[in-house]
């Protein structure tokens, strides 16, 4: 099974062509392991992009070197995985 | 659980105790739902529709599905509960229960069940199908890129490893390809909408092109009233337009083919949240979700019926 421990959701909203730019170069980037969970649309949009652990200093470096603002969605992941996991067993249980 | 009554809404499902809600809906109500099955998915899992009726043959109908996207997990549980509230509207006598003196509802709750188990096995993050096509190093076409309307076009991708994998060829996959047969055959379906999360979104064709559909002002006036309908419950703010304006490019799209297939009120729900949860979205939010689009759902639904084409 799939695990995201450490993985980040990172939110950008592009205010700028630069930005948007080089949010889309991030699309390019396949090694990277990105997942998009939003899209880049348009400027003010927001972009939400689901980071595995090993990418997240390089993502977050090439976002900080080119003035690019981002905000963290989701911390940890792995963290909501669990607790929804959890839920569903409880669920079952109750079942 | 022992009824649909003392099943549990509020919870996040598998794929097996969906498949038993089914049984247990046909077998309480056999004079309103019964359960077709529209196909297999790669993975040879049924594609179950359920249909309620109150008679009639080929009535004029109306389609929803939830969970084409398999991560969406907020859909798929929201049409466990819509399922149940046509049942009891019906029952009671309220709500949609005028809509199903004339017409029918197709409900497909597990559109993608092979994305779906392996959501809920290998991988909470899948996306797509899970289809092998020869020349491709990796699994799975996104089943809302896949459909015979503006294929290939920009919106989405030639990369089979990429999420927004448009296919080999349109309708390559089963899962797309038992919708376009049943759609076919059963000719008399005059709305059509396929739900999905997230953003706040309710849309409308095109996606794979600029150009405004001749009846871009009615779906608009629509999704306005239906907006409004929805966020009256718990004031959830939802944006609402075009496919291609308000979001972005997408070609091979469910709803721009349905459109083209002069299925007139094509629309497509994107539920919530707008970005604090995303695919993740707390099971105590499944309720309130499902009743405040169900609120949408039927004004468009009491719009199809009222306004025959």
């Amino acid at each position: 099974t799939e695990t995201f421990v450490g993985h980040q959701v990172l939110r950008i909203v592009p205010s700028s062509d630069e930005e948007l730019q080089k949010v889309q170069e991030l699309q390019d980037l396949e090694h990277l392991k990105l997942d998009f969970w939003l899209s880049p649309r348009g400027l003010g949009y927001p972009v939400d992009i689901r980071v595995p652990f090993p990418s997240l200093q390089s993502v977050k470096a090439h976002l900080e070197a080119s003035g690019v603002p981002y905000s963290i969605m989701i911390e940890d992941v792995q963290a909501l995985v669990d607790e929804e996991e959890m839920e569903m067993l409880r669920s079952s249980r109750q079942l | 659980a022992l009824s649909t009554t003392t099943f549990n809404y509020a919870a996040y499902h598998t794929l097996d105790e969906i498949y038993s809600f089914m049984d247990m809906l046909v077998a309480e109500n056999p004079n309103l739902v019964s359960k077709l099955e529209i196909g297999r998915s790669t993975e040879d899992r049924p594609l179950y529709v359920l249909k309620f009726s109150t008679g009639g043959t080929s009535r004029p109908a109306i389609w929803i599905d939830t969970g084409i996207h398999s991560r969406e997990w907020v859909t798929q549980a929201s049409g466990v509960w819509f399922a149940k509230k046509i049942v009891d509207d019906h029952a009671n006598n309220e709500g949609v229960a005028s809509i199903l003196e004339t017409m029918d509802i197709f409900l497909e709750i597990v559109t993608n069940p092979d994305g779906f188990a392996y959501t809920q096995t290998k991988n909470r993050m899948w996306r797509k199908t899970r289809s092998h096509h020869s020349g491709s190093i990796c699994v799975g076409v996104d089943p809302n890129r896949n459909w015979d309307a503006g294929f290939g076009g920009p919106g989405a991708s030639g990369n089979p490893c990429l999420e927004t994998y448009h296919g080999p060829y349109a309708n390559s996959e089963p899962e797309v390809k038992s919708i376009v047969d049943f759609v076919k055959s059963h000719g008399n379906i005059k709305a059509f909408v396929s739900i999905h999360s997230y953003s706040q979104l309710l849309l409308y064709p095109y996606g794979y092109t600029t150009t405004p559909v001749p009846d871009q002002q009615e779906l608009h006036e629509i999704s306005e009233k239906a907006v409004a309908a929805l966020s009256s419950l718990y004031g959830t703010k939802y944006k609402y337009g075009s496919i291609i304006t308000t979001i972005y490019q997408a070609s091979g799209g469910t709803i721009d083919w349905t459109y083209n297939q002069g299925i007139k009120y094509s629309f497509t729900f994107e539920l919530r949240d707008t970005g604090l949860y995303g695919f993740l979205l707390p099971a105590k939010q499944i309720i309130p979700t499902a009743e405040e689009t169900w609120l949408g759902l039927k004004v468009i639904m009491e719009h199809a019926r009222d306004n025959m084409y």
